[in-house]
Parts: C-alpha cells; sequence; structure tokens
C-alpha cells in the first residue's frame, strides 16, 4: 500500500 | 468593464470539460495578460492551473483586474447551448455579480445571450515554485489517454508507478486482476511532433500516482495533440496541455508515498 501525500505539503498559500 | 470575443466556443466548451469535475466551483482571475484559473481539488491532492493569454482573443479588453467566481459545472452546461463554431463573447461590468455570455453564429443569423449568476469563492491560491525537472516527457495526448485507461479499466490499478529512464517511459500497475506495464520508447523522428514521444532527462526518476486522477486530466485530451509529463523526485508531477501559442492547461498531482 502507498500513502497519498497532500498537494500543501508542497505549495504554500500566497 | 472586461469584455474577451472568442473565435470559436469550442475551446471554451473544451476547457471548461477538462476541469468542472475536478473543482467544480473556481474564480476566474481577468487582468490585462487575459484570463486565469487556479483551483484544487477537495482532497487538495491535485491542482488546475489554467491560463488564456489576452492574445487568444479578438478584442479583449480589461480596465482593471476582476475576480469571477463561476460554478464551472453550471458554465459547462450553459456553453452547451453555443455551437461549436460560435463565437464567444464574455463581458462583465466592474463589481457586477454575472457574467454576461453571448453566442453569434458564424453566419450572424443567430445570437443567444445568458446571464449567469457569480458566486463568492474563498479560495487559496498556491505558490507553485519554478523546479528544474529530473524528465519531460512529451507524447501524444492520445496516448496517454489510452494508457490511463487501459491500466485502470484493464487491471484494476489504483496506483501507477511512472519509471522514467533514457530507454523509455514504463507505467506500471498491480491491481485486484494481476498486474501490467506499458512502456513508451522514444521515437527516432521527430517528422511528426504530435505523434512524437520525446523524452528529455537529466536523471532517472520514479514516481508513484493515483491512476484515477491521471484519467481526470486525460478529459483535457481534446484541447492539444500532445501533453508533456515532467516529474522530479519528492515533487508533484505536471502534466500540461499547451492550447496553440494562447495558453495552456496544467495539472498537477501530489505523488504517493510507498511505505
Amino acid at each position: 500500500k502507498s500513502q497519498q501525500r497532500n498537494l500543501l505539503s508542497f505549495f504554500k498559500a500566497v | 468593464m472586461f469584455e474577451a470575443r472568442l473565435a470559436q466556443s469550442n475551446l471554451m466548451k473544451k476547457i471548461l470539460d477538462a476541469i468542472k469535475d475536478l473543482i467544480t466551483e473556481a474564480n476566474l482571475e481577468i487582468s490585462s495578460g487575459g484570463i486565469s484559473l487556479q483551483g484544487m481539488d477537495s482532497s487538495h491532492v491535485s491542482l488546475v492551473a489554467l491560463l488564456m493569454r489576452s492574445d487568444g482573443f479578438s478584442p479583449f479588453r480589461c480596465d482593471r483586474n476582476l475576480t469571477l467566481g463561476v460554478n464551472l459545472q453550471a458554465m459547462a452546461k450553459l456553453m452547451k447551448c453555443a455551437s461549436n463554431d460560435d463565437i464567444l463573447t464574455m463581458t462583465a461590468e466592474d463589481n457586477s455579480d454575472t457574467l454576461n455570455l453571448q453566442f453569434e453564429s458564424p453566419a450572424q443569423d443567430k445570437l443567444s445571450e445568458f446571464e449567469m449568476k457569480l458566486m463568492d469563492i474563498d479560495s487559496e491560491h498556491l505558490g507553485i515554485p519554478e523546479t528544474e525537472y529530473d524528465a519531460v516527457i512529451r507524447m501524444p495526448s492520445s496516448e496517454f489517454q489510452r494508457i490511463c485507461r487501459d491500466l485502470g479499466a484493464g487491471i484494476g490499478g489504483e496506483s501507477v508507478t511512472i519509471a522514467c529512464t533514457k530507454e523509455g517511459v514504463k507505467f506500471s500497475v498491480t491491481g485486484s486482476v494481476g498486474s501490467g506495464s506499458i512502456t513508451l520508447k522514444q521515437t527516432g523522428s521527430v517528422d511528426k511532433p504530435a505523434e512524437s514521444v520525446v523524452i528529455n532527462m537529466a536523471q532517472p526518476v520514479t514516481l508513484i500516482f493515483a491512476l484515477r486522477y491521471l484519467n481526470s486530466f486525460a478529459k483535457a485530451t481534446p484541447l492539444s495533440e500532445s501533453v508533456s509529463l515532467s516529474m522530479s523526485r519528492e515533487v508533484p508531477l505536471v502534466v500540461e496541455y499547451k492550447m496553440n501559442d494562447t495558453g495552456y492547461v496544467r495539472f498537477y498531482l501530489a505523488p504517493k508515498l510507498e511505505d
């Protein structure tokens, strides 16, 4: 099983 | 005052069909540069970025920057009232709570006018850092669509491993039925760029992604004959459909972590 990463851990809100 | 006239309604239909299932509502940002949109899916795994440059419209007028909150599903339904080759004109007054859509037949013998309600959408705008990618793969968009469909429907796979080496790009899945892979090799001739597979690689890279998102991105296939996949270790995948020289639809997808 693989775990889905969240996009917010890569891109920051501006 | 905002006014943008597009020669073919079909382009707007294709754009909405490509993104409306991933993000149901979004802010259209209008500026002198054109129309842009950014939105994440509800689970914050993928992001859509749209750019329609002003030079793709004739005329394009934007007196001041506007944010138009749009229900994309509703707009897609409304756009179905336009024939593919109708001329589309979008207009909005400053501070207006509606977007006006006008469809004009090429022979100018039929004119349809609609007023679409706008909404207040509280959306986060994300900064996407400039990235040097380990590998950029360009392939026919129909081939990408086919691979995603076959690996999903054929094998019943949830996750696809994309491995890019000098030899080619390999898509592998393990699913309920069994396992499978499809490998595309770089094509020798580049006589027909739209039919070629081209790999620009700094170093080999392997990443895992949820297949259902890739299948959703493939709904943008009618927008462009080719698609590019940009990959680097530990960063989101970028799937880009260019619309001639007038803009793009880009999808970003966070990778999965192998346990």
